[in-house]
């Protein structure tokens, strides 16, 4: 009945045994830990009718949720996880649902988590179009704030339901706060003075809607154009199948002020990992040499 | 010069604001994937022109390359026998990197420079990634070494699939199974 524990000299993950769900992240070196869930949801694509700007439709312009009864939508995890432990690594491979699998690996000597998602293709049998959000949600006081990069330079500040140029009249509680996040985005907890930093491998969109949250939008499929030029819906017309695509987060928790030089060194390494080459051995070791 | 240009070209193209953004038409973006995907090809004979000029080996080494390790496919590891791996680090300064090639199911060593022996684990892979449409591989489980590799330069490992009659001295992950109670999934 113990957690499942993932463990190496900088990070420790504990994990539900009943459910296999992410349940604290500890940073061994600075003993800082905090309480952090991470579940997929969907937005559901605005329909609209394009007759007027404000009932544009989503599409492959537009990301606009429906929340009329509620924007978030859970998909609950079925439960089902494998937890592997080796010399090089530990990992908790998350089932979801028929389409959506994360195996969540800590290497022996890394100071991040990968968090690799799976999804689709994405089921609209319903109709509906959805946008699938990958969610954090922690312990830390976060207040109002978070950052993302631009281009993976520097940092800009992002305050929730605000504009520092113009006085905002919030209508789309979600959309109006999601922010391009080219490399990463991250929070801060002033008073643990602690930070949570993802990094995305592409360009996603981000955002902090809740004290102590982080998502990432990973995948979408949408049912309608949104008449902005495409003319046609962001629904792989032609395939008709819907994409399955594959990704990783990494997480580093680490003190404010040792963040940046983490997260910098791991976008590079990222970015631009190693080329492999490979070529069949056919003569002796010296060769090799 | 002109091996490098397809690539350039096609990067150029992509930097129309669909192609960033997602915002063309399905046929277009697949047109984007097949230069892009054409102009990497064109490139990668030139990294391994680089990499036999850096080796100073007398007659060229033939290189190949796996397009496809996101979803573990790879024609040259999945059949192996025994294969020389070499990866290049463009980073100046050391780098240590967890390679992880899909293969079949077995044993496997990995040899680094001076014939040291190199710690390998062997993990099944997901059962939801052999699964993914359009993926064509024989691959069910995954090899991973830590490579260290030094500044702006490369390194080779030799990967042999050796005979299960050698001593487990080889690591194999432990898949520890947890599956959902049956009311859950109701």
């Amino acid at each position: 009945n113990e957690d499942v524990v993932v463990q190496n000299e900088f990070l420790s993950l504990a994990f539900d045994q009943a459910t296999g769900a992410l349940k604290s992240l500890t940073n061994l070196e600075s003993k800082d830990s905090i309480a952090i869930s991470q579940s997929f949801g969907y937005y559901i694509g605005s329909v609209g009718d394009n007759s007027k700007e404000e009932l544009r439709a989503a599409g492959a312009y537009i990301s606009r949720p429906n929340c009329s009864d509620g924007c978030w939508k859970e998909l609950k995890s079925n439960g089902s996880y494998e937890v592997v432990k080796g010399a090089l690594g530990q990992e908790v491979r998350q089932y979801i649902n028929p389409w959506i699998s994360q195996v969540i690996r800590l290497h022996t000597t890394s100071k991040h988590v990968n968090f690799e998602w799976q999804v689709g293709p994405i089921p609209i049998g319903d109709d509906v179009g959805k946008e699938i959000i990958s969610r954090f949600s922690t312990s830390m006081k976060t207040g109002e704030e978070f950052w993302t990069d631009s281009n993976g330079r520097q940092n800009i500040r992002r305050v929730r339901n605000f504009r520092s140029t113009f006085k905002i009249n919030i209508t789309e509680p979600v959309a109006s706060n999601y922010y391009p996040v080219v490399d990463r985005l991250f929070v801060r907890d002033n008073g643990q003075k602690t930070q949570l930093t993802i990094l995305t491998d592409r360009a996603q969109g981000g955002a902090s809607l809740n004290e102590g949250q982080v998502e990432l939008m990973v995948h979408r499929r949408l049912l309608v154009d949104d008449w902005l030029g495409v003319s046609e819906p962001l629904n792989e017309v032609g395939l008709g199948q819907g994409l399955v695509i594959r990704g990783t987060h990494r997480l580093i928790l680490a003190k404010i002020d040792k963040s940046a030089a983490r997260y910098r060194a791991l976008s590079q390494a990222s970015y631009w990992h190693p080329t492999i080459l490979f070529t069949a051995v056919t003569t002796q070791e010296s060769r090799l040499e | 010069q002109h091996e490098v240009a397809q690539l350039r070209e096609a990067v150029g193209v992509a930097q129309h604001h669909d192609a960033i953004t997602g915002t063309e038409r399905q046929h277009v973006a697949d047109d984007y994937a097949r230069q892009l995907a054409e102009g990497i090809g064109e490139c990668q004979d030139v990294v391994a022109d680089g990499i036999n000029k850096l080796s100073k080996v007398s007659s060229p080494i033939q290189y190949q390359f796996c397009d496809l390790l996101n979803i573990s496919q790879c024609h040259v590891t999945e059949n192996l026998g025994q294969t020389t791996i070499v990866l290049w680090n463009s980073l100046s300064r050391t780098v240590n990197h967890y390679v992880r090639l899909p293969v079949k199911d077995g044993d496997y060593s990995v040899t680094g420079a001076g014939n040291s022996d190199v710690p390998v684990q062997i993990t099944p892979l997901p059962k939801e990634l052999l699964t993914i449409p359009g993926r064509i591989s024989a691959a069910t489980h995954e090899l991973t070494f830590r490579a260290k590799l030094p500044p702006v330069g490369f390194a080779t490992y030799l990967i042999k699939k050796v005979s299960k009659s050698r001593p487990k001295k080889y690591n194999r992950g432990r898949v520890l199974q947890r599956t959902a109670r049956s009311d859950y999934l109701q």
